[in-house]
C-alpha cells in the first residue's frame, strides 16, 4: 500500500476519441487476431480481407466494408479474448 | 462453436475454484451466488462439478482488476473490453479476470444488498415509499445516526422491511481487517483522513484503516461501493456532488455535455472546473452472471462462437431469462461428453424445516450441497450418520474431515460421507481421539490435538508429540477444542470460554490472550465441542446443532450437523 502514484486528471472532454472508424476497425482486427501486423501496400488489401474475416466469424453481412452494421459490432462491449489466433 | 487447439480440456470432471478479491460494485454473498450460477450453467449440461476452495492451488482462480493487473492483457476502462479467460491448463492457464473499471451488476442496474435491519439481507427496492415521499437510492432521512437505509419492499410505510445500505461505516471487504468497519479518522503514512481513499495504492482502490492508526496496526480493508458511486473516471467509489459546476455552468443531475459518447457524467466535487474530479454515473452495468458464464466456457476449453444468440458469442448481450444455446451444450458436451444419469435427486425430506433460500444465497449451482439418497448398507459403526458428536472436525486441504473413534470421514463434492479410513493409516502417529485439528492456510502444515498434546504434520513429516506447554499454554489448559484459522498465519484456538491466538511461524500464543470467547464470538455457545472453518465460515457445534458465523461475526444460521453438514438423509 506504500505505493505513490499520481493520479491522472482527465477533463471528460478531453477523452474523445480522435480515432477515425478506419482506425477503431483496424485496432479492433488487430486486437482480436484478425489483422496481421503488416505494412506497406498490401495493408488495405489485408484490412478488406480481414473485415469479412471478421464479419464470417461474427455473423454479420460479408461485404468486407466498414458498414453501419460493422462497426456497431466494433463498438459493441465484448470479452477479451482474440477470436483468431491464439 | 469452436474449441481451443489441440481440443484443450481439463483432463478431470471435478473442477475446483477460487475468487481471489471481489468488486466494490456487489456485494460478495451477491458475487459469489453469481459465480456459482454461471458454473452452474455449464454442469447442467456436461459431467462436471465445481467446488469452491479456500486454500490450496484450484484449477479455475477468478479475480477481478483493472488495467494492467498481473498479465500481459491489460484492461482497457470502462466498456470495451469486459474479461477476459484463459484455457484449461496449469498456472494462469483457466483463470478468469474481470475488468473492475466496468460497473458490475446482474444486468439491470445497480445492485444494493442491505445488512442488519429486518429483511434478511435482501436487496434494496427502487424506488420505494417512505414518509409518502419517493426515494430511488438509500438514504438516511427518518435516522439521526446519518446511516444510509432503503426498503427492501416498494412500500416500506406498508411493509416495514428495511435494512442498510452497503458503507464502509458498516464493514469494509477483503483487505486483513477481518471485514471490520473504517474507523474514522484514521492515520496513515503520519497524515489523518477521514474517509475511503485510494493514496498509497496504485490500482484505484478506496480503501481505508480499520483501527485508528494504519502505521501502527497496519489493518485495511477495502471500502464499499455505495448506490450513488461513480464509476471509473479518476474517482472510482465517490458519489456524485450536486450541484457541481463544469465550464462555469451549473449542473444538478448527472450530464452528457463535454463528451461525445454520450455516457452520462458528474463530478465527485462540488466544482469540477477547480478540482477536476469527475465519474460515470451508474447505469444498467454488466451481468456479472452472464459474462462469468462466457468466461468460464473459455475456462473449460471453448472459444468464441459465430452464432450471436450463442453464450459463446464475443459479444454481450443482456438477456433476462437466460438459456444456454444449442451451440454452446454441443461444444461443451463435444469436449466433456453429455451429463449423464438422472438429475440430482431432490433432498429427503428431513425433521428440519428448509429455509427457502433467498435471491442472493448461494446457489445449489454444483452438486456440492445436493443430497444423494445411499441405498448400500452401512454398518452402524462407521456409519457418520449414526455419530451423535464427532471427536473433532476440519478442513484440511480444501475437504471436510470428520473425526470419531479412530476413523474419519472426509465430505465428498455431493451426498454424505461413504466409507471411513483409519486414521493410523493416513497419520500414524496420531492416537484415536484427536480434539481439533487445523491447516495453516501459509504453511500448508497440519495440526492435530488431542489432550495436552499436539503433532505437526508437513506431507508425510511428523514433528511430535508435543506438549501445549511449548505453544505457551498453561497447565490449567486441558485439551484445544477447536480452531479457526486465517491467512496471515495466526490461528485462534478455543477451550471453552476462553480462546487464544496462535502466531503459526513463531509456534507461540500472543501476548493479550487469552480472550473471552463469548465477548468476542457473540450468540454462539461457550460450550462448543467442535470449532472450525469451513467454505470461510466460522462453524461453533454443541451437541448435534451448529451456528454458522460469517468472517463478520454474525451468526446466520443454526442447523443441525448430520443434516446440514454430514447430508445424512
Amino acid at each position: 500500500t506504500s505505493l505513490k502514484t499520481p493520479m491522472t486528471i482527465v477533463f471528460p472532454g478531453e477523452i474523445r476519441s480522435n480515432l477515425t472508424d478506419l482506425e477503431s476497425a483496424e485496432k479492433y482486427l488487430a486486437r482480436y487476431g484478425y489483422l496481421p501486423l503488416e505494412n506497406g501496400e498490401q495493408r488495405h488489401t489485408s484490412i478488406k480481407k480481414s473485415l469479412l474475416k471478421m464479419q464470417q466469424k461474427l455473423g454479420l453481412q460479408e461485404t468486407g466494408e466498414l458498414d453501419s452494421e460493422t462497426m456497431k459490432a466494433i463498438k459493441t462491449p465484448r470479452c477479451g479474448v482474440p477470436d483468431v489466433g491464439k | 462453436f469452436q474449441t481451443f487447439e489441440g481440443d484443450l480440456k481439463w483432463d478431470h470432471n471435478d473442477i475446483t475454484y477460487k475468487i481471489l478479491n471481489y468488486s466494490p460494485d456487489l456485494d460478495p454473498e451477491v458475487t459469489d451466488d453469481a459465480f456459482a450460477r454461471a458454473f452452474k450453467v455449464w454442469s447442467d449440461v456436461a459431467p462436471l462439478t465445481f467446488t469452491r476452495i479456500y486454500n490450496g492451488e484450484p484449477d479455475i482462480n477468478i479475480l477481478f482488476g483493472s488495467d494492467n493487473h498481473g498479465d500481459p492483457y491489460p484492461f482497457d476502462g470502462k466498456d470495451g473490453l469486459l474479461a477476459h479467460a484463459y484455457p484449461p491448463g496449469a498456472g494462469v492457464y483457466g483463470d478468469a479476470h474481470f475488468d473492475d473499471d466496468e460497473f458490475w451488476t446482474l444486468g439491470t442496474g445497480v445492485v444494493v444488498k442491505t445488512h442488519f435491519g429486518n429483511a434478511d439481507g435482501a436487496l434494496c427496492h427502487f424506488p420505494f415509499t417512505f414518509d409518502g415521499q419517493s426515494y430511488s437510492s438509500c438514504t438516511s432521512a427518518g435516522r439521526s445516526d446519518g446511516h444510509l437505509w432503503c426498503s427492501t419492499t416498494s412500500n416500506f410505510d406498508k411493509d416495514k422491511k428495511y435494512g442498510f445500505c452497503p458503507s464502509e461505516l458498516l464493514y469494509t471487504y477483503d483487505g486483513n481487517g477481518e471485514g471490520q468497519p473504517c474507523v474514522f479518522p484514521f492515520i496513515f503514512e503520519g497524515k489523518s483522513y477521514s474517509s475511503c481513499t485510494t493514496e498509497g495504492r496504485s490500482d484505484g482502490y478506496r480503501w481505508c484503516s480499520t483501527t485508528a492508526n494504519f502505521d501502527k496496526d497496519v489493518k485495511y480493508g477495502f471500502c464499499p461501493n455505495r448506490d450513488t458511486a461513480v464509476v471509473g473516471g479518476n474517482s472510482q467509489g465517490d458519489p456524485c456532488i450536486f450541484p457541481f459546476t463544469f465550464l462555469g455552468a451549473t449542473y444538478n443531475q448527472c450530464t452528457t455535455e463535454g463528451r461525445q459518447d454520450g455516457k452520462s457524467w458528474c463530478a465527485t466535487t462540488s466544482s469540477y472546473d477547480r478540482d477536476r474530479k469527475w465519474g460515470f454515473c451508474s447505469d444498467k452495468g454488466y451481468s456479472l452472471f452472464l459474462v462469468a458464464a462466457h468466461e468460464f466456457g473459455h475456462a473449460l476449453g471453448l472459444e468464441h462462437s459465430s452464432i450471436q444468440d450463442a453464450l459463446m458469442y464475443p459479444n454481450y448481450r443482456y438477456e433476462s431469462d437466460f438459456h444456454l444455446h444449442p451451440d454452446d451444450i454441443e461444444g461443451i458436451q463435444y469436449l466433456y461428453g453429455p451429463k449423464t444419469g438422472p438429475n440430482p435427486t431432490p433432498p429427503q425430506p428431513t425433521k428440519k424445516p428448509k429455509t427457502t433460500p433467498s435471491p442472493t444465497t448461494t446457489a445449489t449451482a454444483t452438486t456440492t450441497e445436493s443430497v444423494e439418497p445411499s441405498d448400500s448398507p452401512v454398518d452402524p459403526t462407521q456409519d457418520p450418520c449414526q455419530v451423535k458428536e464427532f471427536d473433532a472436525i476440519a478442513e484440511l486441504q480444501g475437504v471436510l474431515h470428520l473425526f470419531k473413534d479412530g476413523l474419519y470421514w472426509t465430505l465428498p463434492a455431493s451426498g454424505p460421507p461413504k466409507s471411513p479410513k483409519k486414521i493410523s493409516d493416513t497419520w500414524p502417529e496420531l492416537p484415536a481421539n484427536i480434539d481439533s485439528a487445523f491447516q495453516d492456510p501459509q504453511s500448508k502444515k497440519m495440526f492435530f490435538f488431542s489432550g495436552r498434546k499436539f503433532w505437526q504434520y508437513t506431507g508425510s513429516s511428523v514433528l511430535g508429540p508435543r506438549s501445549l506447554d511449548k505453544l505457551g499454554f498453561g497447565k490449567d489448559v486441558d485439551k484445544i477444542l477447536g480452531a479457526i484459522t486465517r491467512d496471515n498465519g495466526k490461528v485462534l484456538l478455543f477451550n471453552g470460554e476462553r480462546y487464544w491466538r496462535l502466531d503459526v511461524k513463531a509456534q507461540a500464543v500472543d501476548k493479550g490472550y487469552p480472550r473471552n470467547t463469548g465477548e468476542d464470538y457473540a450468540g454462539v455457545p461457550s460450550d462448543s465441542h467442535d470449532i472450525f472453518v469451513y467454505k470461510g465460515k466460522y462453524y461453533f457445534c454443541q451437541d448435534k446443532f451448529f451456528w454458522r458465523m460469517t468472517w463478520r461475526k454474525q451468526v446466520e444460521k443454526v442447523g443441525y450437523v448430520k443434516y446440514d453438514i454430514v447430508r445424512c438423509p
